[in-house]
């Protein structure tokens, strides 16, 4: 009930001294939402009612933003580098930090492929991604953009093996064959490897905003050193069945790139 | 003009008759710090609008409002442009057809707003002049 009361802490005689109506109420949401750009309250959903990775990484990025909203110093960004944990979502990078102070608007995505792909042995294993980006809004262009995976450690199969993960584009599917795909990062790692994984996919993304049309989604491969093909879930990624905390997403910053004028309701 | 200027002048060091041009100068009390100009607390809260499912953070926001009047003689805590000190002097000369400045804000500043969409994506984003963190006479 602080709302009440003023500097002094005295209730301020032009004040409503009661809890709001519901027609009252209805028109603050109505209004509020107006502000926020959006067209209805959104209605989202949310496994076992607890937050996965993407929540969590926006929530430490929400966190060093509204520090530096309060204390307006320079110095906040050796606070937020100080908030690189390994216990977590791994934090932005210098050049991401950048990124953060600029955007004016960050977006985290879910994965909307449900099951990882069993193949025979006869095909690549690989693993599907897929990212809805249909809500974004109209103006904002993409200034970073990242995939990010949990790897844990590798299956005792491969465990003293050296892994090559590759992360391709989609460019087009093929009902009865492999689709087509463009290469946009290949990395090496230690099978006992463990943490957040990070790939750069601006170039993919900004491609996806101008032309959804080209939106087919990802594919990650993983392959030993002797080049033999492994699942995922082999090399230790995490996916659906792992830890909440540990799923993969995408998380996009944006700058705004016009002035939108909100009309009068 | 200066024939209007030079009535408004002897009005204003001569005694009021039937209060028609106002109170003088020296009726207003500068220091009556409950009745001018300033910063007052207001909370909105996102948690009594029942959004908690789908605003992450924050709960609320510190949104306050500007009240109070401003009135001659705008003291330095009222944060007054030059122009506003100079109107509440006509207004004090002239109050049917000059009003009083406004009390209002002269600094807002952004708060972020972390949320869900209905495809339970994360959107944080940040929306410009939500917050009055000073009012002034202007």
């Amino acid at each position: 009930s602080n709302y009440l009361f003023d500097g002094n802490n005295e209730v301020h005689p032009s004040f409503i001294h009661r809890r709001l109506r519901t027609h009252e109420k209805r028109e603050m949401q109505k209004e509020i939402l107006s502000i926020l750009g959006l067209p209805h309250r959104p209605r989202p959903h949310l496994s076992h009612g607890k937050y996965n990775s993407a929540p969590l990484f926006m929530l430490d990025l929400y966190n060093t933003i509204s520090s530096e909203e309060k204390n307006e110093v320079e110095g906040m960004l050796e606070q937020y580098q100080s908030m690189y944990t390994t216990q977590g979502p791994r934090l932005a990078k210098h050049q991401e930090n950048a990124f953060l102070n600029d955007a004016d608007m960050v977006m985290s995505f879910v994965n909307l492929v449900e099951y990882d792909r069993e193949l025979s042995p006869h095909r690549m294993h690989h693993k599907e991604f897929k990212f809805n980006l249909s809500q974004i809004p109209e103006g904002e262009a993409v200034t970073a953009s990242e995939l990010r995976l949990y790897k844990e450690c590798a299956n005792q199969v491969v465990i003293n093996e050296t892994l090559l993960l590759s992360v391709y584009q989609v460019v087009q599917e093929h009902p009865n064959r492999e689709a087509d795909l463009f290469l946009l990062e290949s990395r090496r790692l230690w099978a006992a490897e463990e943490g957040w994984l990070e790939f750069d996919i601006l170039a993919t993304s900004n491609l996806w905003v101008m032309s959804p049309h080209y939106n087919l989604g990802l594919q990650i491969r993983v392959e030993t050193s002797s080049g033999r093909s492994i699942s995922s879930k082999e090399a230790g990624l995490v996916g659906r069945d792992g830890g909440l905390e540990k799923q993969p997403f995408m998380v996009a910053f944006f700058k705004v790139s016009e002035v939108h004028i909100r009309t009068a309701r | 003009s200066t024939n209007k200027r030079n009535k408004n002048r002897n009005r204003a060091t001569q005694p009021q008759e039937g209060g028609s041009r106002g109170p003088s100068p020296a009726d207003y009390n500068s220091s009556d710090h409950n009745t001018a100009c300033r910063r007052h607390e207001l909370y909105v809260s996102f948690r009594e609008l029942g959004w908690q499912d789908w605003i992450i953070a924050p709960e609320g926001y510190a949104a306050n409002y500007c009240g109070g009047e401003c009135v001659f003689p705008l003291n330095a805590h009222m944060n007054a442009t030059n122009h506003a000190i100079v109107q509440t002097l006509v207004h004090l000369m002239n109050p049917e057809n000059v009003p009083k400045p406004c009390c209002a804000a002269t600094k807002l500043h952004a708060i972020s707003v972390l949320y869900f969409d209905d495809n339970s994506n994360v959107i944080l984003k940040k929306y410009k002049n939500m917050v009055v963190r000073a009012c002034g006479c202007h």
